[in-house]
């Protein structure tokens, strides 16, 4: 961006065009924009390179999580249990396997829970995971009530001294209020299995999703409560401008990012990567 | 809407008799603010408001219509021919077999998409027959096997050791042992700029010869949209667009982006996840929702 360029309406036009085609969104680049100008025009940023490296810190300041907002950890709980959640092909069942992978190379032991009781062949896309990470993995017998997977899944964590469980769930829009309601019955179901769990919520979120996903952030976290963020794709050309604000509304880590569809493609979110792929 | 959104602008324009730089310039900046929270690109945003403020400068007023009003009306009916102006059907004219390849990203809504099709033909009296040449994803050939048995139409049996290509011929094949009259052929999910997937993409095409390569986008993509519908039409072609989830809340303006960039009708939404849940783009209905 602007390698040479003089620092001038043009090259803040320039700048804007930037923000807004990583979907940053409109408000917060408008926003972001205006504070540049007034900081060119008091003196305080004179040339285009300190320009760019202000907002770029200004950036990765904002989708830094603050540790200290950070709930207390219950990431030593044993067993953790994990739910995943997100809108329909978001990378949810991938992800699990990824994670899984991750925690069996750091010694846990693991259980895959085929909480998406809806979609055809979800349990088979979960169990080859699970088989591929090597972790255990639980599916319903019959019936298509995913509570009553959870429900199983959170006794067999416990019976079988399990480290971890993740718990998928089926795709859904979060507008749809039923869905929502057969999300808040499946936290429930956990929670009074497992006083505590789940330990953790991920929300899984595609990068190349555009403002819907500051609602999808929102509404899922309204619902059954976030913990945390995995942004998904990014191996693409979409930026995922969007967790910026999503960081900084409602205060939601983002924990990983996917970098394509095998196993070891999961990365911790890294805030100067992520904000240098921007500019790029 | 937009009228809403318009009115304080209505207001400025009120008992003019001319619509003039000034004026215009001031309504498509409203304009502007809704196609960006609507998710269409900013390229294709500053294209449309260049094109629509040609239309309205130095148009007269009309006597009992406000100016205001007016404009909305030429952006309203503008989007609405960017769109496409009216359905578009599936091109299955002609006699004898059709092909159908579905594309697209990872999880856009290919498979799912892919039955809804093949349930709606059925419905209109066609043989279908469908073929999931996804030999990557887990459980994606079994998945497109189990819409098969829900909406009563036959699928091959591929596996993940046979390659597209292979499958493909097959699929011809068995189209003709079948006596089938549309193949459908769901495809795996890849990036624009994986060149290998896309050259494997290329190469499924040439042994299918499709009449039909429907590009399945998912209607949340924000501003990316531009650039993977462009890179799969240079690349591979397309005769039509499917956009998915728009049962959701999703203004869709990926739909503006696409439609714009490659200049492909939009032929058909996704409205649910039930093979049902399958309608006819209209572009009238499109345009409300993006103006918001
Ligand atoms: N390139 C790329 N593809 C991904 C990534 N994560 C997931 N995918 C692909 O996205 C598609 C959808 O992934 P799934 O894991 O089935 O998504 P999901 O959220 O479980 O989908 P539903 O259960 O149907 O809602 C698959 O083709 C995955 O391989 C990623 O980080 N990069
Ligand atoms: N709500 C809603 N969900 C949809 C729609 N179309 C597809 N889906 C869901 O979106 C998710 C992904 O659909 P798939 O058909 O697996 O997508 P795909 O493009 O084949 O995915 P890959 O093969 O991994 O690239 C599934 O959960 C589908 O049920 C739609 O119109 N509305
Ligand atoms: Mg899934
Ligand atoms: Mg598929």
């Amino acid at each position: 961006v602007g390698a040479h360029a003089k620092l001038d309406d043009s090259f803040m036009d320039e700048l804007e065009e930037v923000l807004l085609s990583a979907d940053v969104g409109l408000d917060l680049t408008t926003r972001i924009i205006e504070n540049l100008r007034a900081d060119v025009k008091a003196n305080l940023l004179k040339t285009v390179p300190e320009v760019i490296e202000f907002i770029k810190k200004e950036l990765e300041k904002t989708v830094t999580f603050d540790e200290e907002e950070k709930q207390p950890s219950t990431k030593n709980s044993k067993p953790l249990v994990v739910l995943v959640i997100g809108v329909n092909g978001a990378g949810k069942t991938t992800t699990i396997g990824k994670l899984s992978f991750k925690l069996k190379k750091r010694g846990k032991s693991v259980l895959l829970a085929a909480g998406d009781t809806f979609r055809a062949a979800a349990a088979d896309q979960l169990e080859t995971w699970a088989e591929r990470s090597e972790a255990d993995f639980i599916r319903s017998n019959s019936g298509s009530d995913p509570s009553a997977v959870v429900f199983d899944a959170v006794k067999l964590t416990v019976s079988r001294g399990h480290d971890v469980m993740i718990a998928d769930t089926a795709g859904r829009l979060h507008s749809k209020v039923n869905l929502m309601e057969e999300l808040k019955k499946i936290k429930r179901i956990m929670s009074r299995e497992l006083p505590g769990a789940p330990h953790e919520t991920l929300l899984v979120l595609d990068s190349t999703t555009g403002q819907n996903a500051v609602s999808q952030a929102k509404i899922f976290n309204e619902s059954i409560g976030v913990t945390g963020i995995v942004l998904t794709k990014l191996d693409g050309t979409a930026k995922g401008g969007v967790v910026i604000n999503i960081v900084d509304t409602l205060k939601l880590p983002v924990q990983f990012i996917g970098i394509g569809e095998k196993i070891d493609d999961l990365r911790p979110f890294n805030p100067k990567e992520f904000v240098a792929a921007i500019f790029e | 809407g937009l009228s809403q959104r318009f009115e304080g602008v209505v207001k400025r324009l009120q008992g003019l008799h001319k619509l003039t730089e000034e004026n215009v310039s001031d309504a498509m900046r409203e304009v502007r603010i809704a196609l960006l929270e609507a998710d269409v690109n900013i390229s294709v945003v500053k294209d449309f408001i260049a094109n629509v403020k040609s239309l309205a400068l130095g148009m007269e007023t009309i006597p009992g219509v406000q100016p205001g009003q007016q404009i909305v009306k030429i952006v309203h009916e503008n989007l609405i021919q960017v769109l496409g102006g009216d359905t578009a059907n599936l091109n299955l004219t002609g006699r004898g077999s059709t092909v159908i390849l579905m594309t697209g990203l990872q999880g856009s809504g290919k498979t799912t998409t892919t039955a809804k099709l093949a349930a709606m033909l059925k419905k209109q009296g066609y043989r279908p027959l469908m073929v999931s040449a996804d030999v990557y994803r887990p459980a994606a050939i079994e998945q497109l096997g189990v819409l098969g048995e829900q909406i009563d139409v036959p699928t091959i049996k591929t596996t993940t050791d046979m390659n597209p290509e292979e499958i493909g011929r097959a699929a011809l094949e068995e189209m003709t042992q079948l006596n089938a009259n549309v193949l459908l052929v769901d495809t795996a999910g890849r990036l624009a700029i994986d060149e290998q997937m896309m050259n494997e993409l290329s190469k499924l095409k040439d042994i299918l010869q499709p009449k039909e390569i429907l590009f399945v986008a998912d209607s949340m993509t924000g501003q990316d949209a531009v650039n993977t519908a462009r890179a799969f039409n240079e690349q591979i072609g397309m005769t039509g667009v499917i956009l998915t989830k728009m049962d959701g809340d999703i203004r869709g303006g990926a739909a503006l982006s696409i439609k714009k960039v490659t200049g492909t009708p939009i032929k058909f939404i996704g409205v649910g996840e039930k093979t049902s849940q399958f309608e006819q783009f209209h572009p009238d209905r499109i345009a409300g929702r993006i103006l918001g």
